[in-house]
């Protein structure tokens, strides 16, 4: 049975970070492992790659639907990851969340997910905006389990409230639920205790930490994961941890969104 | 002639803290000012008006086209600034982008714009994603001009190139032009002639700098603007001056945009 979780969170947060590094660590455990990023950055996949990939939806204007093959978007990375980016409109037109949807619906057409048979499957979100267009991965049900990463900024915390308004509107047709919060120690506060009770209050919990590493950026600059560029290394092994985590993780919730005052109360306590 | 000009930016980026200041002191020259909030957050003016107002698409689900007054949605704040909140659809669903022109068009309707008669009109609008959504306020040409706040983060920096892109595409038709950068020193990373360089190569000029100060927080918690909360203070002095920058600029630019390929090695240099 494939497992399907989506990473959402605001730009920057550290979502790729996450997501290729944990794909990494499942690939070493001898999971088949597939990734699609859905961010317009498109560049999930960079640092298992070791470059940028086409994305579907740069194929799909230049060869249209009929033109494309599966080897023109799918790709293998490092540890045998498979990479898809779905790339993005032109900035100014188009609807980027719909960008997502026609993504997945080509790979759905040219049989991507029975040719490559992944045990599991990431999807990497953008979540600074969940209107209708980015929240379709949620509506159309692309993943049965959402995970988001957050620091204790004010603005990363908004962004994960937000994206549990889009949750819950969801869960209720039974497609999707939280699986848990992500905290990222990359911010310049640096407190856990302040995620934790945000994840207590929305009803769900902190599934793991990333800890602030200057070996992340470092790999980034070779376009490696942290993987491959220290194995041996303690972030490393936190990455794997954090793969088991998800793995064994079996908190489903409907989150409950705090209110615009009970953000503001929170962050002014920050 | 009513000046009109949008700041763009990503989320978090300081747009609020620049527009609601620069609104302040505008009016304290004796313009009359008008401000109008199109990011979902919908916090654009709360530092002018001391709390959260209403927002148009609120008070459109709540009565209607139909039963929709004018003061139901503009308020007047600090200095005599008239302040309205487009507000977004809910998360999930709906477009956040076609949000703000349904409440652009509801004050035309209501005639907002003839019975206030506003000298300089500012949009602030998000500008994480510039989809077809977020560059209606550049495609409708909303405003002549664009103001893009920035720091030297490169998520702060790949944000202002998509805005450049939407930016570009929309001044073929004369109806809008980039003004410039303001660059905001509020990063953990403090070098100015990062972003003076990147605005030079976009063929345009940084228009003034915020610098870090811990009197912005500090007003904000009280829910004033610097200006109020601080008036004799240098750094309401350097909104003064910013605000005097906005009316005395007259270089209008169709920006160059940089490549990802540019973007990727600008940002391995910071
Ligand atoms: N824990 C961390 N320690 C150090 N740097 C980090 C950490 N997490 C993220 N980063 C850095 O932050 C930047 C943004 O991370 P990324 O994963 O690309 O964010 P997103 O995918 O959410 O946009 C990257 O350059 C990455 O190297
Ligand atoms: N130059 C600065 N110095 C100190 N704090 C700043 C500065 N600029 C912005 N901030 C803080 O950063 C936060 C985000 O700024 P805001 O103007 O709300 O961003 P945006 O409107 O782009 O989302 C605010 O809490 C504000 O107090
Ligand atoms: S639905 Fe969202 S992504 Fe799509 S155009 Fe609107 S704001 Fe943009
Ligand atoms: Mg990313
Ligand atoms: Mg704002």
């Amino acid at each position: 049975l494939m497992r399907k979780f989506c990473v959402y969170g605001k730009g920057g947060i550290g979502k790729s970070t996450f997501v290729s590094n944990v794909a990494a660590a499942l690939a070493e455990e001898g999971q088949r492992v597939m990734v699609m990023g859905c961010d317009p950055k498109a560049d999930t996949t960079r640092n298992l790659m070791g470059r940028r990939i086409p994305t579907v939806l740069d194929v799909f204007r230049a060869k249209g639907p009929e033109g494309m093959r599966l080897e023109d978007v799918i790709f293998q990375g490092f540890n045998g990851v498979i990479c898809v980016e779905a790339g993005g409109p032109e900035p100014g037109v188009g609807c980027a969340g719909r960008g997502v949807m026609t993504a997945a619906e080509m790979l759905d057409r040219l049989g991507a997910y029975e040719e490559m048979k992944p045990d599991v499957m990431i999807y990497d979100v953008l979540g600074d905006v969940v209107c209708g267009g980015f929240a379709m991965p949620l509506k159309n049900g692309l993943a049965e389990d959402v995970y988001i990463v957050s620091t204790c900024d004010p603005m990363a915390i908004y962004a994960a409230n937000n994206i549990c308004k889009g949750i819950k509107r969801f869960s209720r047709r039974g497609k999707v639920s939280l699986g848990g919060i992500i905290y990222n120690g990359r911010s310049v506060v640096d407190e856990p205790g302040i995620v934790e009770d945000f994840a207590s209050r929305l009803g769900t919990h902190v599934i793991g930490r990333m800890p602030m590493s200057d070996i992340i950026p470092r790999s980034e600059i070779r376009r490696q994961t942290v993987l491959q560029y220290a194995p041996k290394s303690e972030i490393a092994g936190i990455f794997r941890e954090l793969a088991r985590a998800i793995c064994m993780n079996e908190e489903r919730a409907s989150p409950t969104p705090l209110s615009d005052e009970e953000l503001d109360l929170m962050n002014q306590e920050i």
